[in-house]
Parts: C-alpha cells; structure tokens; sequence
C-alpha cells in the first residue's frame, strides 16, 4: 500500500458516493447510464469472487464489500426504486459490442486459464470501457449535470493514481501487473478528453458542461 | 513475476 493507491481507492470510493447520493437526493436518475452502472457491477462481482478464496487485508476485504454493496445499491436505485426517472431512451449504447470482445480477449490473454483468472482478466478489461454507455450518453443528449460531472472526474483522477501506484510500485517493489496496467492506461485516455472538457468548463462555474 | 492468485489492487 502506497499514499497513492490509497488516494486512488479513496477517489473510486468519493466517485460512487457522489453518484449514490446525488440519485437518492433528488430522487432522479436522470442523465445516468443504468448500463454502465450494470457493468461495474459486474466488474466488482466477478474480479471480487477472490473473496471467497484468499485474504489478503482487512482494508482489501472491507473495501471490496463496500464497492460490491454500493455499486448493487446503485444499480437498485436506477432499475428498482426511481426507475421512472431513468432515461433508457437516451441509455441506447450496445453493450454486446463491448462484452463480447472483452469475453473474447479475456480467455486469450490472462495469467492462467482457470475460471477465477479468466473472470479476474473479464473484470479488468470490462472495467475499462464500462464508462462508454455513460459517455455515449452526455455525447447523446449534449450535455450532463455538474453533479455527473464531478462524478466522472473523481472516476479519472482514480485510474490516472492507480497509473503513478503503478509507476511508484515498479520502481519499489519491481511490480508489474501487465494486463491491469495495458488496461488501465487505455481506460485512463477515454478521460483524458473529459478532464480537460472539465477544467476548461466546469471548474470555471458554467456549471453545466456540454461534450462536443 | 506476479502470482497469479495474489490479485491485492482493487
């Protein structure tokens, strides 16, 4: 554990709360993917099956618990509770085209072939788009809330620590976990547009933000 | 090298 993985968690853990509060408060999901929702969902299931397995800190155990409930209370809130306000009619991104290579890439190139590495690989490499339907989304209808804003720019700043824990982790411990890392670099460029979208914009107090 | 089955990042 490094300063920087933490404050990475920490970001990961500050985005989802946003997200969560910001449904329950006003009641409304409006302007959130329920499909990218659904894929950290699963992204959290199937790379935490380790719980089950090895123990490796109280930290990583209750932090994997917490992630895991959040992103299925998230998902409840946007299908279940407040699913009037769900916008499916702009939620229109295909997901099979991102499941579907991500399935296939995952039994090519992972550290074993044994279910719970494969589903590990599945995880790591799907949590890398699972943010396109939200995206995609803003692209659609042109412009997002502040609230949605702040949500993905906290879900950035954590892949853009886990790149410098990389970094740091290397150059320490001789740490080098290529598939997260290959994977973690590609999803950390789809941000790389909407944080300069959201410092030129949002930070400047327009509030809203529209993706060109 | 890693182990496979020492995944410690979330």
């Amino acid at each position: 554990m490094n300063i920087f993985r933490l404050a990475g968690d920490m970001s990961h853990l500050v985005a989802i709360l946003i997200l969560l509060l910001k449904i329950w408060r006003s009641r409304s999901c409006a302007g959130i993917s329920g499909k990218s929702q659904v894929l950290f969902a699963l992204v959290f299931t199937t790379r935490y099956l380790d719980l089950f397995t090895s123990f490796i800190s109280a930290y990583n155990t209750v932090m994997k618990v917490v992630f895991l409930a959040l992103s299925y209370a998230t998902v409840y809130l946007i299908y279940m509770r407040f699913r009037n306000s769900y916008d499916s009619e702009n939620d229109t991104f295909r997901v099979e085209f991102l499941l579907v290579p991500v399935i296939g890439l995952s039994f090519l190139e992972n550290y074993s072939f044994t279910p719970m590495e494969i589903l590990w690989t599945f995880s790591i490499f799907l949590e890398s788009v699972a943010i396109m339907p939200q995206l995609f989304m803003i692209t659609k209808t042109g412009e997002a809330e502040s609230i949605t804003n702040h949500y993905l720019f906290f879900l950035g700043l954590y892949r853009a620590l886990y790149i410098v824990n990389w970094v740091w982790r290397y150059h320490t411990e001789g740490f080098f976990d290529q598939i997260a890392v290959v994977s973690g670099v590609v999803q950390t460029i789809f941000y790389c547009d909407f944080f300069y979208l959201y410092v030129t914009r949002v930070l400047r107090g327009r509030g809203k933000m529209s993706l060109p | 090298g890693m182990r496979v089955d020492d995944h410690d990042e979330l």
